[in-house]
């Protein structure tokens, strides 16, 4: 009775380890999808237009974001060799990362919020391996 | 045991994972709500 | 007898979910590669931007900043002091220049 227990207590355990590596590889799968859907964009859109966008104009990845309220002061100190920043911000900012930046682009097509029509959900299995299709349909 | 105050939240570029700027952004709201 | 079955059934279950999990640990590692050669593809590398316009659009009026940092950049964050509206990032690298690009539709 006592083994079953501890076999009972394994099981829980595993069961959500298991549930965590599957978020895990979720989030990896709509990172891919995200990424490749960015690089197919551009490419159609530097196709239409004849060329790539003003250097100027675009940000390359990997990159974070970090935004504030527009009313928030913002002092900056950077080394001599740009090493090193300092921030000070007198009001609250967020930082985040490009996958999450392509998201809510919509270049994972809403699978993150369950919001995916049967047509963007068929784009999107053709961005992943196929093995792992089974893994969006869970999301 | 009592570990040592957290005294700031750290980041590394290619190296930590989305979670850690979820935490560093749960941080500043929960204090700027403060 | 009961308890004897029960044992045989959670070993047996145990055993799925340890195969289940040695999957998932495999494909994980897989992905991770697979992200890692389309990201280092030099055509791939060459189309993977976001316009100003993109960013600007999610996040509707706020400040933003546009961080690029070279690998294993420190950015520290100090837990704000009591009483203190005042927040602080610290970006701090060892291998190459930081940029930092304010983009601000305006």
């Amino acid at each position: 009775a006592q083994e079953c227990q501890n076999l009972e207590m394994e099981k829980q355990q595993r069961i959500e380890r298991i549930r965590e590596k599957r978020i895990q590889l979720q989030e990896l799968l709509l990172q891919q999808i995200a990424f490749k859907n960015l690089v197919q964009r551009n490419r159609h859109s530097e196709q239409h237009t004849r060329g790539p966008p003003a250097v100027n104009s675009t940000i390359q990845l990997p990159f974070l974001i970090l935004n504030t309220s527009k009313r928030t002061v913002i002092d900056c100190s950077i080394s001599s060799d740009k090493f090193e920043y300092l921030f000070n911000f007198d009001n609250m900012f967020e930082i985040h990362n490009d996958t999450e930046i392509l998201k809510r682009m919509g270049m994972s097509f809403g699978l993150e919020a369950g919001k995916c029509s049967s047509k963007d959900l068929r784009t999107a299995k053709s961005l992943v391996p196929k093995a792992l299709e089974k893994y969006l349909t869970g999301i | 045991v009592c570990s040592t105050p957290k005294t700031a939240l750290l980041y590394k570029f290619n190296g930590s994972p989305s979670k850690s700027l979820k935490e560093i952004n749960n941080m500043i709201k929960q204090e700027g709500q403060r | 007898k009961e308890i004897v079955d029960r044992l045989r059934y959670l070993e047996a279950e145990i055993e799925d979910l340890e195969l289940k999990e040695k999957e998932l640990d495999q494909q994980k590692i897989w992905l991770q590669q697979s992200i890692k050669n389309v990201k280092e593809d030099s055509e791939n590398k060459h189309f993977s931007y976001i316009t100003h316009e993109d960013i600007c659009d999610c996040f509707n009026g706020d400040t933003l900043l546009a961080i690029q940092a070279p690998s294993g950049t420190q950015l520290e964050v100090p837990v704000p002091q009591v009483g203190q509206k005042k927040y602080q990032i610290n970006l701090k690298s060892n291998s190459g220049p930081i940029h930092v690009l304010l983009i601000n539709k305006e």
